[in-house]
C-alpha cells in the first residue's frame, strides 16, 4: 500500500518526455512541410488549394474566444522594469523595427500597447505624387491586378473569392453609364447620390467592373485591387490610401481563422468568412472601398473615424444575421474626408 | 491580419492606371502603390 501511495515515480517525467518529443516532432515536420513550400514557391511552383485537416480542426475551435481570450493575455500590464525586455522579444522574434517606434519601450504598458504602436515622425514619408495611391499599410502584397469580368480575386491557384462578397451584396458600384457621367456634373451628381430613390444608380453592377464611356474624351474604367497581408511584427495602423469621402461603412461579424500563408492554402473562401470591416466611398476617379479582414490573434479592429464601433463581441452579443450591419456616414453623400495619409483605423490584438 | 484595396481607376492604354507593385513586394505604409 505504501508503495500505491508513492505513485509510479517515473510517470510525470515519461509524459513529460513523451509531450515534449511529440512537440518536437510536430514541430519537425511542420518545418519540413515550410520548407517544402518554399522551395517549390523558389522554383515558381505556384501552390493550390490543399484543404487540411489542420484547416477541418479549426472550424471546430472557439477561435473567437481564444482571440478573445489573446487580448486579455496580450493586454497584461507589465512591470515597468520588464517591459523593455518583452517588447525587444517580441521584436526579435516577428522582426519589428525598434529604431521606428515613437515612445521609449517602458511606456507601453502590455504587448498589446506595444502592438499598436505609432512611429516616430517621418518615418513613413507619404507618396507626394498627385496622381499616386500609396499603401494603407505596412505589408506584404498578396495579390494585385485588375477586376475583369468574373471579379473574382485569386485567393490561391484554383480557388478564387467574389469582390460582392468580401465588400457585401449592397456594394455601391458607379454603373452610370458614360453619358450620365458626361451630362452631371459633380455637383448634380452629388445631389443623385443623397437622393434616395436614384441609390440604384450606385448598386453594384459586378458583373461587369468595365465602365464604357461612349464619349471618347474620358477613359475608360476598369475596377483594380490590391491584397496586403501584415506580418504580427508590422506596423498595424492603417491610413486613408489616397483623397476620398467615406461614405458607408459595413461590419461583418464572422469567423476569426488565422490569415497566414498556411490558412490561405487550407481554408477555403478565408477573406469572405472572417470578421472585417469595409469602408466604401469616392475618389477622383470613382469608386473606392478598402476592407480590413481580421484574423485570429488580431480580432479586433477600430476606425478613429468612428471610435464606437467594437468587432470581436463575445458570440451572445453577436447578431447571428449573416447580413453585415452598416452604417452611412453623414452628411449623406459627403460622408467623412480623408486626405491621403490620414490615419483611419488600427488592428488590435485580440 | 489584410487589407483588400478595391478602386475604380482609368483602364483605357493611354490612361490606364498602373501598378508599381507586384505580388511577393514588401510595401511600407505611404509608398505609392500604382499611379495614374
Amino acid at each position: 500500500s505504501s508503495s500505491g501511495s508513492k505513485g509510479n515515480p517515473f510517470l510525470v517525467p515519461g509524459a513529460t518526455v513523451a509531450t515534449i518529443f511529440m512537440l518536437g516532432a510536430l514541430h519537425a515536420r511542420r518545418m519540413y512541410s515550410d520548407k517544402k513550400i518554399e522551395e517549390a514557391r523558389e522554383s515558381g511552383i505556384e501552390l493550390e488549394l490543399q484543404p487540411d485537416v489542420k484547416a477541418k480542426f479549426l472550424r471546430m475551435l472557439p477561435l473567437r474566444s481564444i482571440s478573445r481570450f489573446w487580448g486579455v493575455l496580450s493586454g497584461t500590464e507589465l512591470p515597468v522594469w520588464l517591459r523593455p525586455y518583452a517588447h525587444r522579444a517580441w521584436a526579435r522574434a516577428f522582426h519589428s523595427n525598434l529604431e521606428e517606434v515613437a515612445l521609449p519601450l517602458d511606456q507601453y504598458a502590455s504587448v498589446k500597447d506595444f502592438f499598436v504602436r505609432s512611429l516616430k515622425e517621418g518615418c513613413r514619408p507619404i507618396d507626394s505624387d498627385p496622381y499616386s495611391l500609396i499603401s494603407p499599410v505596412d505589408g506584404t502584397i498578396v495579390r494585385v491586378g485588375e477586376l475583369k469580368e468574373g471579379v473574382m480575386i485569386e485567393q490561391v491557384k484554383g480557388f478564387s473569392y467574389s469582390v460582392s462578397s468580401l465588400l457585401g451584396a449592397g456594394s455601391f458600384l458607379p454603373l452610370m453609364a458614360a453619358k450620365d457621367i458626361h451630362e452631371q456634373d459633380t455637383s448634380q451628381q452629388e445631389n443623385n447620390i443623397r437622393d434616395e430613390s436614384t441609390k440604384s444608380w450606385w448598386r453594384v453592377s459586378l458583373a461587369s467592373p468595365k465602365l464604357r464611356e461612349s464619349s471618347s474624351s474620358r477613359p475608360m474604367k476598369g475596377l483594380f485591387y490590391c491584397v496586403i497581408y501584415l506580418r504580427p511584427g508590422d506596423y498595424h495602423r492603417i491610413h486613408s490610401p489616397v483623397d476620398w469621402n467615406v461614405l458607408l461603412r459595413r461590419h461583418f461579424t464572422g469567423r476569426l481563422y488565422p490569415v497566414n500563408e498556411r490558412a490561405t492554402r487550407t481554408i477555403k473562401n478565408l477573406y469572405v468568412e472572417n470578421e472585417r470591416v469595409v469602408l466604401e466611398g469616392k475618389w477622383q476617379e470613382g469608386y473606392i472601398a478598402m476592407a480590413a479582414v481580421g484574423a485570429t490573434n488580431i480580432g479586433s479592429i477600430e476606425l478613429f473615424i468612428e471610435p464606437d464601433l467594437r468587432t470581436n463581441q463575445p458570440r451572445k452579443k453577436l447578431v447571428q444575421s449573416e447580413a453585415p450591419e452598416e452604417r452611412v456616414y453623414e452628411p449623406q453623400g459627403t460622408g467623412v474626408l480623408l486626405k491621403k495619409g490620414d490615419e483611419v483605423g488600427v488592428f488590435n490584438m485580440g | 491580419s489584410t487589407v483588400v484595396l478595391v478602386f475604380q481607376a482609368p483602364a483605357l492604354s493611354s490612361s490606364e492606371f498602373r501598378f508599381g507593385v507586384e505580388k511577393g513586394d514588401k510595401i511600407r505604409m505611404g509608398e505609392a502603390l500604382g499611379r495614374l
